[in-house]
C-alpha cells in the first residue's frame, strides 16, 4: 500500500484465514514446482521404517537422530552446496529375485520427467553379506553386471574379493553403468549378482532381513538440455 | 532487517511456517518437518533505500544521483528479499526412491528496501 507501481510489495488485504490459506498452497506450488514434480508422489506402499534408518546411517553417519530425522547440512556445508549446481542424492531400494543361491537379480526404480537430463556423479551399489555357517571367515568374489536383454549380453561393472565373517555391508562403485541407464532413457535399472563361494551365506540380506535390502546411491547433477552461460 | 509486529507498517520481514503434517505431506517428505515461507511486506520510504551490501556499490551512486537531481519521483522503492538461504529436503518420488537435493533461495532470511 502506498507504493504504487511497486509489485513487490504485498498483496491485497486478506481475511485471516483465507490469506494462511492462499500462502500455504503458494508454499505447496512453490516446493512441488523446485522439486521438478508436477503433484505430490503418491506413497502407495511406504519404505519400512528399518529399511529407510539403515540406509540413511549408513550414508549419513552421525547424522541420523534416534527419531529418524535427518540432521541438515551446516550453514558452511549449505552455501558450498549452493555455490555448485543444484544437486541431488537418490537411493533407490531393490526388487529381488534370488532363485539361485549363487546368482541374484536386482531391479531399481526410477523416476524421471521427460525432458530432464541428470548426469551422474557417482553411483554405488550396496550389499548385506551375512554367514551362516560356523565358519571364523570365508573368501568370497561378487561380481556385479549390468542385465542385457539376452542373458549373454550382459556387462561387468563391478568385482569385488573380500571375507565374510558373520555379516558385513559391502559397496560396489556403478557409476558408468547407471549413467548408460540414464542416457538411453530407461526407468529401470537391472543388474545381476554372481558370487563365488557363496554356497553358506545369505546374500541380498532381504531374505530374513528388511533391514538388509539391498540399495543404490546415485549423486545426481541435472543438465539443461540448452545451457546458456554468459560471462 | 526487521521482523514484522503488529506494531510495524515498514518494510519488516514476515515469519511463516508451513508444518508438513498440517498439510498432510509427511507421508512423503521425510525431512524437514516444515517451510519456514518468509516474505517481506511494508512500506519502503525514500530515505530508507539501500539494501545492505550495496551502499558503496555503482547502483547506489546511481540512486544517490537520481534522488540529488529530484528525479526520485519515477523510481519507487521495494521492500524485497535481501538474504535467502536453501532448503534441504529429503523425500520420496513417485518410484518411492528417497531424494535429498538442497534447494537454494528458498528462505528469506532478511528484507530490505531496494
Amino acid at each position: 500500500p502506498g507504493d504504487a507501481g511497486c509489485l513487490t510489495c504485498g498483496m491485497p488485504a486478506l481475511e485471516k484465514g483465507t490469506e494462511e490459506q492462499l500462502l500455504i498452497e503458494i508454499a505447496k506450488l512453490q516446493i512441488l514446482s523446485k522439486l521438478h514434480l508436477k503433484e505430490r508422489p503418491n506413497i502407495t506402499h511406504p519404505v519400512p521404517r528399518a529399511v529407510l534408518l539403515t540406509a540413511l546411517r549408513k550414508l549419513h553417519a552421525g547424522r541420523v537422530r534416534q527419531d529418524g530425522t535427518l540432521e541438515l547440512n551446516s550453514n558452511l556445508e549449505r552455501q558450498n552446496a549452493r555455490a555448485k549446481d543444484q544437486g541431488y542424492e537418490i537411493v533407490s531400494f531393490a526388487d529381488t529375485d534370488h532363485r539361485d543361491a549363487a546368482k541374484s537379480g536386482l531391479t531399481f526404480q526410477f523416476s524421471k520427467e521427460r525432458g530432464m537430463n541428470f548426469q551422474i556423479l557417482q553411483s554405488t551399489l550396496w550389499l548385506y553379506f551375512k554367514s551362516s555357517s560356523e565358519a571364523p571367515k570365508e573368501r568370497v568374489t561378487a561380481k556385479v553386471f549390468l542385465a542385457g536383454p539376452h542373458q549373454s549380453n550382459r556387462t561387468l561393472l563391478s568385482q569385488k574379493q573380500f571375507d565374510v565373517k558373520w555379516g558385513s555391508w559391502q559397496t560396489f562403485p556403478i557409476t558408468r553403468g547407471v549413467q548408460n541407464i540414464f542416457d538411453r532413457g530407461d526407468k529401470q535399472v537391472k543388474l545381476v549378482l554372481e558370487c563365488e563361494g557363496c554356497q553358506d551365506l545369505a546374500v541380498l540380506g532381504s531374505l530374513g532381513n528388511a533391514s538388509h535390502q539391498p540399495f543404490l546411491v546415485a549423486q545426481v547433477r541435472v543438465r539443461e538440455e540448452h545451457s546458456i552461460h554468459k560471462r | 532487517s526487521l521482523d514484522c509486529d503488529t506494531n510495524i507498517s515498514l518494510c519488516c520481514k514476515k515469519d511463516i511456517y508451513v508444518s508438513f503434517r498440517d498439510i498432510g505431506w509427511q507421508d512423503w517428505i521425510i525431512a524437514p518437518d516444515g517451510y519456514h515461507m518468509n516474505y517481506c511486506m511494508g512500506l519502503c520510504r525514500e530515505h530508507f533505500a539501500g539494501a545492505p551490501g550495496i551502499a558503496a556499490s555503482f547502483h547506489a551512486a546511481v540512486f544517490n544521483q537520481l534522488k540529488a537531481n529530484g528525479i526520485h519521483s519515477a523510481v519507487s522503492s521495494c521492500c524485497v528479499p535481501t538474504q535467502r538461504r536453501p532448503l534441504s529436503m529429503l523425500y520420496f518420488d513417485a518410484s518411492h526412491n528417497i531424494v535429498k537435493t538442497d534447494i537454494p533461495d528458498m528462505i528469506v532470511e532478511a528484507c530490505g528496501c531496494t
